[in-house]
Parts: structure tokens; C-alpha cells; sequence
């Protein structure tokens, strides 16, 4: 392999999801636990640094 | 890297060698016990730096489409990938799209801007760099890097949360409303890079973003890609525009059209100075 620095391309995903019962739609994924999105995050190998959030979404800065 | 989490969307975007496709089992699983269920997914990325270093699924674009083909579910049954190029074989844009039948929230006024900016100018790249034993937080040493570049005028409406890695690196996420951006760098000379990616209205004036962005890093060699979920998407012809005044130079641009997903066009620029 050759000498490598670090990979700053990124890799990018997005997911759109629905539901029958609007009545989640106001929080939805927000009211994922904190835990739960580190078992995601450790999947990818990374973890949240920060974070801050409005009324609208919420939103982490990862490492790596 | 960063994590955007919407009542009904889900952003994640990563670099160095992150596993970033395994986000996707899991997601579906907590998204379905708040009985939600996987609509639309799009995976994008550049050409890596150094491939070679990847992880699985991330060894090879085929290998990434395989393994989001046997991941996600088959109601997503409209399904694209593409391989966008430009004139530099070093420099393409990778798209996988899958969509249900069922449309979800299609905002025709809304466009995700994705731009990827290499050979950083180095006096500029230095700024994102910590002092040595400078006693500062990660957050402590972003702020004060979102203020000292002029990262904070892009757009001054915007709640900012930022972090400086140590020695080098930068990241922040900028809330305006519904709207985010976001900002990654690394700055070491020899494999420079920062991404400025934002969504914004198809009526709004990007000039003044573009200009600011090109301003806090004058890159050698950029790309941009947009994203739109309706089928007229025509602001690429803004970017070019507001970029090339700047001493850039459109050196390609191409565009593709997903099933039920949108277009999307792709457009590098190199500085006149090359």
C-alpha cells in the first residue's frame, strides 16, 4: 500500500424514511436515544465530539 | 464528519477510512421500532485520495453498490448507480440512488450542494492548525478557528457548533432553521482538503456563499455537486457563474438523471493559476 495521509473525501448518506402514524412525525428519529446513535456511530467507527441542536433537527460533529 | 438527524431524514457523512455503508442495518432497525420505515437512500462520494486504504464495503464503488443492493429493502425498487466523470480520471462523483414507490417529502425548491475543494492554498490551510499546548477544548480551538478563517460569515444567521482536532482538522455544522451546513478540513500540505456541502432554495443566491468559501481556502482544484429533487435543476449554471469571476475554471460538468431521486449534475474547476 502506499504511503497514505488521511482519506478527506468523504462519504456521504442520506435516508428518507415515512410512517402511518403521523402523530411520530413531530420528533421521528429525534427521540432515538443518545445510545442508540453511538451503536450506529460504533458501526461506522466513529463518535460524537459536539452537538447542538433546534427545533427543527439535531446535529453532530463526529470524529475522524 | 458529521451526523444531521431529521424527524424523517437521516444525513451522515464521513471521512477517513469510516465504515459509513453499516450505519444502515441499524438505522432501519430503531427507525423501525419508532414505526418508521426506509423510503429513499442516496449514497454519494468523490474519488478517494487513497483508495487503496479503504475498508469493505468502501474497497471499490462496485463493492459499495453490492453491498447497499443486499442491504436495503426491496420496497426501494427504483435504483441508480452512476459513476459521474470529469475530465480528470482522479476526480469523479459516485451516486447510488434507491427510491419506494411511495414518494416521500419531495421539496422541488430545495438543492443539496456538495463541493470538495483539494490543493488548499497553504497559508490559508495553516489555520487549522492548533498551537502546540494551546490549553484549549476541541470546541474552545473550532470557535476560535470558525472566527480567525471567516468561516462565521458565510452565513452570520447561523448557530454554529465547531471542533478543532489536535495537532489539525476542522469541522462544524452550521443550523439555520431547517437548513444545515457543514464544513470538514484537513489541512496537511501534500493531500489538502475541505468540503463546504449546504441546502439551500433554488432561489436563493449562492454568490455570496461560493465567493466566501473560495475565499477561506482558495483551492487549487474543486468540484461541485448538486442535487435536486425535481427534475429541473438549472442553479449548476449559477455555480458556474459565481465561480468563475473568482479565478476558477470549469473544466467539466455532467449530469445524470436517478429514478424517482432527482438530478444530478457534477462540475470541476481548476484555479487559472495552474
Amino acid at each position: 500500500m502506499a504511503v497514505s495521509g488521511f482519506e478527506g473525501f468523504e462519504k456521504r448518506l442520506e435516508l428518507h424514511f415515512f410512517g402511518d402514524d403521523p402523530a411520530m412525525f413531530p420528533l421521528g428519529l429525534r427521540k432515538l436515544d443518545f445510545e442508540s446513535l453511538e451503536q450506529v456511530l460504533e458501526a461506522v467507527q466513529c463518535s460524537v465530539v459536539s452537538a447542538v441542536g433546534n427545533s427543527y433537527f439535531d446535529a453532530y460533529v463526529l470524529s475522524e | 464528519s458529521s451526523l444531521f438527524v431529521y424527524p424523517t431524514k437521516i444525513i451522515i457523512k464521513t471521512c477517513g477510512t469510516t465504515q459509513l455503508l453499516k450505519s444502515i442495518i441499524p438505522l432501519i432497525h430503531y427507525a423501525h421500532h419508532l414505526g418508521l420505515t426506509l423510503s429513499s437512500c442516496r449514497y454519494t462520494r468523490g474519488s478517494f485520495i487513497f483508495p487503496k486504504a479503504q475498508p469493505f464495503p468502501h474497497t471499490s464503488f462496485k463493492d459499495e453498490v453490492t453491498y447497499l443492493q443486499d442491504t436495503i429493502p426491496p420496497n426501494l425498487c427504483f435504483r441508480k448507480a452512476s459513476i459521474m466523470p470529469s475530465k480528470s480520471s482522479s476526480h469523479s462523483w459516485h451516486v447510488f440512488t434507491a427510491n419506494s414507490h411511495m414518494p416521500y417529502d419531495h421539496d422541488n425548491e430545495l438543492f443539496t450542494m456538495e463541493i470538495c475543494m483539494t490543493e488548499l492554498d497553504p497559508i490559508l490551510a495553516r489555520k487549522f492548525f492548533r498551537r502546540p499546548d494551546d490549553g484549549k477544548s476541541g470546541d474552545s480551538a473550532g470557535k476560535e478557528m470558525t472566527e480567525l478563517t471567516g468561516i462565521n460569515e458565510i452565513n452570520p444567521d447561523a448557530l454554529i457548533c465547531d471542533f478543532a482536532f489536535d495537532p489539525c482538522g476542522y469541522s462544524m455544522n452550521g443550523m439555520d432553521g431547517d437548513w444545515y451546513s457543514t464544513i470538514h478540513v484537513t489541512p496537511e500540505d501534500g493531500f489538502s482538503y475541505a468540503s463546504f456541502e449546504c441546502v439551500a432554495s433554488v432561489n436563493s443566491n449562492m454568490g455570496h456563499v461560493l465567493r466566501k468559501v473560495l475565499q477561506i481556502f482558495r483551492p487549487g482544484t474543486m468540484s461541485i455537486s448538486t442535487t435536486c429533487s425535481g427534475y429541473t435543476n438549472d442553479t449548476w449554471t449559477q455555480m458556474a457563474s459565481a465561480v468563475e469571476p473568482l479565478g476558477l475554471k470549469r473544466r467539466s460538468c455532467t449530469m445524470d438523471q436517478f429514478p424517482e431521486a432527482g438530478t444530478v449534475v457534477f462540475q470541476t474547476f481548476t484555479s487559472r493559476r495552474k
